[in-house]
């Protein structure tokens, strides 16, 4: 645990392309 | 330098172009080394960052023009970006009591390329799969700094959309969007929406439509799709 890196990378890169909306809602 | 080095100079309380510097090697360091060299700057590390932002963005109230306190300022966002970018440092960013309301601190539209570091890490932080509410605490550090200052909460962030800077906008979209879309009542989403449109978001969308920039297209289509599918449930 701990040793996962560039979280905020992922994080920031769905929210850009708007893949961390979809499926959000059923 | 290690990640010791780096706490023992920032316990000596460097100012200005010395604090400037050391943070910039910082904010590299932390993006170059592994997970094991953040741990060890870990939360002593976080807490001297946090008390710097702290120290500066009280002291830009009272000297607004000071453009070393500012770069300052940012430097240290982007140092958060790079503590927080591993599992273990966003958990102990989230774990600090005054963490997430700094960074609501820095949504400042006077400084615009430190504000889209602000909303897109604050956007991400909404969207993270995690026990608690991140987006409910991040809305409310938005409401509790805007009672404080008199002033509507989701203002900084239209000022922002105001803003000639493409980049802005579009942070600005995001995180409006993240806050939204993890609302789970409905209620909760149309009150938001609608607070936003009182405050002027509706004109603004209009002049935000016409400008061509892909990252706008997206977040303008996640806003449109999400106000419609609620539209429908209503």
């Amino acid at each position: 645990e701990g040793d996962e890196t560039g979280v905020m990378d992922s994080l920031m890169e769905a929210l850009q392309s708007g893949a961390a909306f979809r499926d959000r809602r059923k | 330098k290690s990640a010791v080095m780096y706490i023992q100079e920032l316990k000596t309380e460097p100012r200005d172009t010395q604090l400037l510097s050391c943070l910039e090697s910082l904010r590299v360091s932390l993006n170059n080394n592994p997970v094991s060299w953040v741990q060890t700057f870990g939360d002593e590390g976080l807490a001297l960052l946090l008390s710097f932002l702290k120290r500066l963005q009280e002291e830009k109230e009272e000297y607004p023009n000071s453009s070393i306190s500012v770069k300052c300022q940012h430097e240290i966002i982007r140092c958060l970006k790079a503590f927080m970018n591993n599992k273990y440092g966003l958990k102990a960013m989230l774990h600090s009591p005054d963490g997430i309301s700094l960074l609501v601190r820095a949504i400042n539209p006077s400084v615009p390329h430190m504000m889209v570091d602000a909303v897109r890490l604050l956007s991400a932080i909404c969207i993270l799969d995690h026990p608690e509410n991140l987006h409910e605490r991040v809305l409310e550090s938005i409401t509790e700094l805007a009672e404080e200052r008199d002033i509507e909460r989701f203002q900084p962030l239209l000022s922002g959309m105001h803003k000639s800077n493409i980049a802005l906008k579009g942070g600005c979209m995001q995180l409006i969007n993240a806050l939204i879309s993890r609302g789970e009542e409905l209620d909760f989403r149309i009150h938001i929406r609608s607070e936003l449109m009182r405050l002027g978001l509706r004109e603004l969308l209009a002049e935000v439509r016409l400008i061509e920039n892909e990252e706008l297209r997206v977040q303008l289509q996640v806003f449109d799709e999400q106000a419609e599918e609620d539209s429908d449930d209503l």
